[in-house]
């Protein structure tokens, strides 16, 4: 463990419950891609098989255990809760365009060819653009509730910060993951737009607002 | 050489 893996943990915390905060108190997932949402669940399920196998560390463990729970929460506020504040129609990415290639490229480019290990890129290919749906559904929009763009800060970071872990861990261990650092590479760029708004407009007070 | 990668990571 090293300050940026810790620091980029703590920033995918708080992305959750910014995000969980932002519903109870607004009383609306208004915003909010549903369909990114259910993409984290597949993620999470996905990569954590692991928990039924193989013992890391107790915070390994619970973390694990929050993101699978935590994520299913969400889609359960979302699905019940408050549904009527979710809008489908703006909703509209296909996850199968998403789904299908992170899965055949995790039949090709993975460590070993078994079940557990093909979950596991699967997982990681997909939560690198997992945001895509709702990236797009901002773009429908043209415009984000400045809670939802802190969440989204929140979890472009924590991918980010793990990008300088990889750098520290090849040099303090001499491991390499190319598989979770092109991955993360491609998850980190994918939010640069975003990023570039969010620090130039709502950090400085303005809401978020795309050019029309 | 690099080392495999361990899947301690989240």
């Amino acid at each position: 463990m090293n300050i940026f893996r810790l620091l980029g943990d703590l920033a995918h915390l708080a992305s959750i419950f910014i995000l969980v905060h932002k519903m109870h108190t607004t009383r609306s997932c208004r915003g909010i891609s549903f369909k990114t949402q259910a993409l984290y669940v597949v993620v999470f399920v996905t990569r954590y098989i692991d928990l039924f196998y193989s013992w890391i560390s107790l915070y390994n463990f619970v973390m694990k255990i929050f993101f699978i729970s935590s994520s299913c929460y969400i889609l359960y506020l979302m699905k019940y809760r408050f549904r009527p504040t979710h809008d489908p129609t703006l909703d509209t990415f296909k996850v199968e365009y998403l789904a299908g290639p992170c899965f055949a490229l995790a039949l090709i480019f993975n460590y070993h060819f078994d079940f557990t290990e093909i979950m596991w890129t699967f997982s990681i290919y997909l939560e690198a653009v997992a945001i895509f749906p709702q990236l797009f559904m901002m773009q429908r929009t043209g415009e984000a509730e400045t809670i939802t763009t802190h969440y989204l800060a929140a979890l472009g970071i924590y991918r980010a910060l793990y990008i300088p872990n990889w750098i520290y861990r090849y040099y303090t261990e001499g491991t390499v993951d190319p598989i979770a650092i092109v991955a993360g590479i491609v998850q980190t760029g994918l939010y640069l737009d975003f990023f570039y708004v969010y620090f130039t407009k709502v950090l400085q007070g303005q809401k978020f607002e795309l050019p029309a | 050489s690099a080392n495999p990668p361990v899947k301690d990571e989240l």
